[in-house]
C-alpha cells in the first residue's frame, strides 16, 4: 500500500530537497520501493540526484497537465529501489495556469490514482517554497506531510501558518491528511539559538516532532554537487547517519 | 533621486531578508534615507526588525491592492533613517488574485510613483522565494536588482534562469532594469564547496559580482531573534562589518 508523503514548508532553504533525497535514499537501502516526484520548478531533487533532462523530456509538468503517462515519465536513479519523476523549469508556468483550470487543486491527486503508482511503498513530493497551487496539490494528494524546520529564528515563524493551511486542506479536500512529523534540520549544538529553537519545537509541538534531528553537516551540502545522496557520498558522516535514523524511525511508527 | 532595488532570488533561504535588513541599516547609518517594502507573505523583514502588526494594520498588501496610502502605511524603525512598509500574510492572496487583475504586472510600479516616496534615497523590495506575480511586480518597478547567492551547490543552479527572467522583464516592462550585483552569502572559507562556488561566480559573472562577500556568521542568524539589524546587535562582528563594506561599495559606485 503506497504512502504519499509531501515534504513542505513555505520558508525557503530549510532542507526540503535535502530531506526528500536523503530520506528516500535511506528507505531505498532498506529495500522499500521509493519514488520521488520533483514538483519544484527549481528541480533540485532531480539535479541533486545527478540527473539532467532536456526541455522536451517527460517531467512532472507534462505528467500533471499534459498527456505523459507515469510509465513513460518515471526514470531510475543510482539506487536500485529509488526512482524519480523529474522536475523541470516548465513547472513555473503551472502556478499561473492553475488559477484558470477547473478542479486545479486535485489535478495531482487524480493523476496519482494511476495503478502504475501502486508498486511503490513511499512516494515523496518535493515542494517549492510557497503555499501556491503546486504545494496545495501536493497536500491534497498526500497521506501525510513531513515539515523540515531549520533551527533558526525565521523558520519557526511560518510554522503556525503552515499548520493552519493544513487544517484548511483537511476541511476542504483531504480529511485524512496527517503530519508525518516536524523534522529539525541544520541543528548546530554549539549554537545557542539553534538549541533554543529545538527546545521551542519540543515544547510547542511535542507530539509532532521527530526524535531524529538532522545536524548541520558539510557532507549534506557537498553530496548533491556529486549528484549523489549522502549515503553514496559519505555513508559514515553524521549527515548520512541522521537520515538513516530518520528512515528507521518512520518505518518503526509505520 | 530615489533608487529602487529589488532583492530577489527564487532559491529559498539564500539571505534575501538578511541582506535587505542589514544593507538597509548600513546605509541608514550613513545617513541615507532608506525604506524597506516587505513584499514577502512570510513578512520576515518586518519581524526581523522587531515589528509585529495586527491583521488589520496597514501593510504592503493593502497598499498594493487596497486603498491605503503610503503615508498611512509606512512606519519608523529603531534607526532614524530607516523606515518600513510592513509585510503581512495577506500578501499570499496576491499571487492568485493578480492572475485575474488587468495590468497586474505594473501595480507596484504605479503605486511607487506616489510623491511620498521621493524623499527616500533607497527603497529595498524584499521578495519571496519565487518568480510569481509578487517578484515580477518588484522587478518591473525596480531600477536594479541585488541577487544574494548562497555559496552552495543548489544556489548556483537557479541563477541562469533568474538572469533570463530579467531579460524578459527588460523587454516587456522595464528596459532600464540593471543588476546591482550578485552578492555571495554564507561564505565559509574553510569549506571546499563554498570556495568553489565563489570561484565559479567570479569566473562566470566577473562584471556582476560584488567585491564584498558575506561570511556565514552566527550573529546574522541571532540578530533577528532580538528584532535588530546586526549593526545594533553586534557591530564588531564579521556579519555586521561585511554589510557595512557592502553599503560603502554600493555608495562608491553610485
Ligand atoms: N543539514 C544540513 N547541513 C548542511 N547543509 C545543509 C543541510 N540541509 C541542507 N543543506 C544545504 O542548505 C541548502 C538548503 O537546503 P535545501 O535546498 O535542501 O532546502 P529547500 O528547503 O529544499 O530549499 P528551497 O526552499 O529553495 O526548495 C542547500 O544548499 C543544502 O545543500
Ligand atoms: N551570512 C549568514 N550567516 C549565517 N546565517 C545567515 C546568514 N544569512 C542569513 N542567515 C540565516 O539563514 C536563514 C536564511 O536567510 P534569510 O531568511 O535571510 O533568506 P531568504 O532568502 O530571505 O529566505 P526566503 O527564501 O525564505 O525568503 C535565516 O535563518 C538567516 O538568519
Ligand atoms: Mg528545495
Ligand atoms: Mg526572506
Amino acid at each position: 500500500m503506497k504512502k504519499i508523503v509531501a515534504v513542505a514548508n513555505q520558508k525557503g532553504g530549510v532542507g526540503k530537497t535535502t530531506t526528500t533525497i536523503n530520506l528516500a535514499a535511506s528507505l531505498a537501502v532498506e529495500e522499500k520501493n521509493v519514488l520521488i516526484l520533483d514538483l519544484d520548478p527549481q528541480a533540485n531533487s532531480t539535479s541533486g540526484l545527478g540527473i539532467s533532462i532536456s526541455q522536451s523530456a517527460p517531467s512532472t509538468y507534462q505528467f500533471l497537465v499534459g498527456d505523459r503517462s507515469a510509465e513513460e515519465s518515471i526514470i531510475p536513479s543510482s539506487l536500485k529501489y529509488l526512482s524519480l519523476l523529474p522536475g523541470s523549469i516548465n513547472m513555473a508556468g503551472f502556478e499561473s495556469e492553475a488559477a484558470k483550470i477547473r478542479g486545479s487543486h486535485q489535478l495531482l491527486q487524480k493523476k496519482l490514482e494511476d495503478p502504475a503508482f501502486e508498486k511503490y511503498d513511499f512516494i515523496f513530493l518535493d515542494c517549492p517554497p510557497s503555499l501556491g497551487y503546486i504545494t496545495i496539490n501536493a497536500l491534497v494528494s498526500a497521506h501525510s506531510v513531513l515539515i523540515p524546520v531549520q533551527c533558526e529564528f525565521f523558520a519557526l515563524e511560518g510554522l503556525s501558518h503552515l499548520l493552519k493551511t493544513l487544517d484548511r486542506i483537511r476541511k476542504q479536500w483531504n480529511p485524512g491528511l496527517n503530519v508525518e512529523g516536524i523534522l529539525p534540520t541544520m541543528f548546530d549544538r554549539r549554537n545557542r539559538l539553534s538549541n533554543q529553537v529545538l527546545a521551542d519545537l519540543k515544547k510547542h509541538f511535542p507530539e509532532m516532532i521527530f526524535k531524529s534531528v538532522i545536524p548541520r553537516n558539510v557532507t549534506l551540502g557537498e553530496a548533491p554537487s556529486y549528484g549523489k545522496p549522502v549515503l553514496l557520498y559519505d555513508a559514515l558522516s553524521r549527515g548520512a547517519q541522521s537520515y538513516l535514523h530518520l528512515a528507521r524511525e518512520i518505518l518503526a511508527y509505520g
